[in-house]
Order: structure tokens, then C-alpha cells, then sequence
């Protein structure tokens, strides 16, 4: 495993890791998506399917284990926790899944690498992953006023994103045969809806003022 | 062609 991959992981930990800790000790998820974490949730559910089939190295069970679990404990939190259901910004938090989840299936369906149902759910996963992010980065546009957490969650997220990147570019040079398009594709198309944000958050970062997104 | 235990990403 090379830097980027090892970067890129610890990253997604990170900001899976800030949000529970946002949820667990402060009891709130005030600026959070129900919405993008179920959508997480379904992607993980759908990728790991060949969690207890296929034994790659432990390194990749436990991660799968920890993504799994999180996402459905954050949903759980977010939906069934007293206090923490409180806090959440229902009103603004309208983005339609249902609008992301049936043409990631669509697609699947049309284009994937082996018409299985392992393969399918594998490429629905990783086309909903890349648009997942959605109802999260309408729901901070719309409510403006975002934490310190929520940002630096969604940083981590995004940073997560970019250093898988560097690390296919690794791969595609170092690696025979190393072409894997869907993923390539996807993931690139998930970076760039980052971009913004990012620039909205470095500049605040750098100016030292508080992350605001402009209407 | 997609070999064994090449989707070793997360």
C-alpha cells in the first residue's frame, strides 16, 4: 500500500471519527445530513458485500468493519437518539435521495465491468458514493453558519477524495495493468464537487475567519 | 479482466 492509499484512509477515518465525536460528546448534529449519511451508509452496505467472501489483508476487513459500523451508528444516532435528534436541521435537509440513488442503479445497471449481482451493487456503490456528498454541501449552503466540526468533517471527507487520487496516478505507473475506469471516473467526479468548498475553506483558514458559504 | 483480490480499496 503506498502513501497516498495509507493518507487517503486515514483521512476518511478522520472525518468519520470528528463527526462521532461531534455527535457522541456534544450530543448534536446541528449542520449534519440524514440524508448524505444514509446515502453512506447504502454505499458501504452495497461495497462490502464480499466483506466475509473475499479475505484481502486484515487492514481491509477492519476498515470495512469500522466504515460499516460508523455510517449505520451515525444514522442510528441522527434518527433514534433523543437529544441528538433534536438537533437536527430537518427543514433545511430536503435535498430528494431518491433523485441520487435510482440513477446510480440505472447506471450500474448499463455500465459495469461483470453483470453480477455482486459486480452491479460494487459499481451502484461507487457511482452513489461520488454523488453522496450532494444533500450535505446543499445543506451548508443553506444553512450558512457551519461549526467548526461539520467543516472540518467535510474537509476530511474532500481530502480523503483527493489523496485517492494521487494514489491511482501512483498505481497506474507503478502497478501492470492498472486501469480501472469506473472508479477513476467516479472518484474524480466526486473530487471536483469538493472544489468549491475547499476554496471557501482555505481562504477562510488562511484569512482566519469564520467558514462561510456564500448563497 | 478483473483479478482476484484487486479491489483491495476501500
Amino acid at each position: 500500500m503506498n502513501a497516498f492509499r495509507l493518507a487517503g484512509d486515514m483521512t476518511h477515518l478522520i472525518s468519520v471519527l470528528v463527526l462521532l465525536l461531534k455527535i457522541h460528546t456534544i450530543k448534536s448534529c446541528a449542520g449534519i445530513s440524514l440524508k448524505t449519511q444514509e446515502l453512506y451508509a447504502l454505499v458501504f452496505a452495497t461495497r462490502y458485500l464480499d466483506i466475509f467472501t473475499d479475505f484481502i489483508s486484515l487492514y481491509n476487513t477492519v476498515m470495512k468493519l469500522i466504515f460499516l459500523g460508523s455510517s449505520f451508528s451515525i444514522v442510528w444516532y441522527m434518527r433514534r437518539h433523543k437529544l441528538v435528534q433534536r438537533s437536527y436541521d430537518k427543514d433545511h435537509d430536503t435535498f430528494r435521495h431518491q433523485l441520487l440513488v435510482l440513477p446510480c442503479l440505472i447506471l450500474a445497471l448499463l455500465i459495469h465491468e461483470q453483470f453480477t449481482f455482486k459486480e452491479v451493487m460494487w459499481t451502484f456503490s461507487i457511482y452513489l458514493e461520488a454523488v453522496a456528498i450532494l444533500p450535505q454541501l446543499v445543506l451548508l449552503q443553506r444553512t450558512r453558519n457551519i461549526d467548526n466540526l461539520t467543516g472540518q468533517y467535510v474537509f476530511f471527507l474532500g481530502a480523503y477524495r483527493s489523496l485517492y487520487i494521487l494514489n491511482w496516478i501512483y498505481r497506474y505507473f507503478t502497478e501492470p495493468h492498472y486501469v480501472h475506469w469506473i472508479t477513476w471516473i467516479s472518484g474524480l467526479v466526486q473530487t471536483l464537487l469538493y472544489a468549491d468548498f475547499f476554496y471557501y475553506y482555505i481562504s477562510s483558514w488562511k484569512n482566519n475567519v469564520k467558514l462561510t458559504l456564500p448563497a | 479482466i478483473r483479478l482476484k483480490g484487486e479491489k483491495d480499496e476501500l
